[in-house]
């Protein structure tokens, strides 16, 4: 059968920050 | 402030990767050619941004990656860059992580290790 599908929530950062232009 | 505007916009931005409208590149990964938008790429992975922020990036419009990610664990990532969900399966975890460390996405390389620690846990 389909397995159980769990979301789990991520409030933190999900990806890289583009440096800011010194 | 429209507060879920950044994700209406990256729900449009998928919707023009679905329709091809405006992707200027063609990712070959394990053969299969998955075509992206180069500002989503370069947004999301820190590998792309080393490749497409220089003038050599410019000209690229088809890219493959020799030794990397198989399709299996690159497509998640795709998808993930276009819609904030990453889906993961213990047996899809371990492609997923490899091709992120590949991607240099930190975050999703994190994530795809919490996921295959709880899957160990009884």
């Amino acid at each position: 059968h389909e397995g159980l599908v769990a979301t789990v929530k991520e409030a933190g950062r999900s990806i890289h920050e583009i440096p800011r232009e010194e | 402030e429209f507060t879920r505007h950044s994700s209406d916009v990256l729900g449009n931005l998928n919707e023009l990767r679905l329709r091809g409208i405006l992707t200027d590149v063609t990712l070959l990964v394990g053969g299969q050619p998955l075509r992206a938008h180069k500002a989503v790429l370069i947004a999301c992975s820190g590998f792309f941004y080393s490749i497409f922020r220089g003038r050599a990036g410019v000209g690229v419009d088809v890219l493959s990656l020799p030794g990397g990610p198989e399709a299996g664990g690159f497509a998640p990532l795709l998808d993930f860059m276009y819609t904030s969900r990453l889906r993961l399966s213990p047996a899809t975890a371990p492609a997923v992580l490899a091709a992120a460390t590949y991607l240099q996405m930190d975050h999703v390389v994190q994530a795809c290790h919490r996921f295959i620690q709880a899957s160990y846990e009884p």
